[in-house]
């Protein structure tokens, strides 16, 4: 189970940092 | 880098969110552009715009020229959002055919569109509203969705 945690925090982090970058920002 | 055909059945599920008045349950619904359009002016209703809409025709039951006008109509202003708006350029390997959508509802075609549809989901304006939109499906889905972002993020030379 401690894999599909780490896959839900890879998910969460990685949509989190999109979050918070710039809008129309380039990649 | 992401396989295109699975990459269309877990985009497909995310543009499903988007609850667009045309059907979108199949690759063939999206083959005749009408529903990528209505995603497209959910996503930024100032570029992609109401008079922008009215010219993707939506009468295109079997055919496939009607169909091809919608697609390149698309794809052109997805490009010149890329350009103008988000400052960013698309490279060639992610440039759809979309001869092959418009007359075989192509996967791997699809799946480039449909992920330039992404890439503007997560860029624009109201990014905040479309990608808590995309926490909310399946692990497995948005998983490919962020494979699929990383590879648009990638391969952006600017």
């Amino acid at each position: 189970d401690s894999a599909g945690a780490a896959n839900e925090g890879v998910l969460a982090n990685f949509f989190n940092s999109l979050l918070s970058k710039k809008s129309g920002s380039p990649g | 880098s992401v396989n295109k055909a699975a990459l269309c059945g877990s985009l497909l599920t995310w543009l499903q969110t988007f609850q667009v008045p045309s059907p979108c349950a199949t690759f063939q619904d999206l083959s005749s552009g009408v529903a990528v359009a209505q995603v497209l002016h959910l996503i930024d209703p100032s570029w992609f715009n109401d008079a922008w809409l009215m010219r993707i025709k939506e009468e295109t039951l079997e055919n496939w020229r009607l169909k091809l006008s919608n697609l390149k109509k698309i794809l052109q202003s997805v490009l010149e959002y890329y350009h103008d708006v988000l400052g960013q350029s698309v490279t060639d390997d992610h440039l759809p055919d979309v001869t092959l959508i418009g007359e075989f509802s192509d996967p791997t075609e699809l799946g480039k569109l449909m992920q330039l549809v992404l890439g503007c989901a997560i860029s624009c304006e109201k990014k905040q509203e479309h990608i808590k939109q995309i926490m909310t499906l399946e692990e497995s889905v948005q998983h490919v969705v962020m494979t699929a972002i990383q590879e648009l993020m990638t391969k952006d030379p600017t």
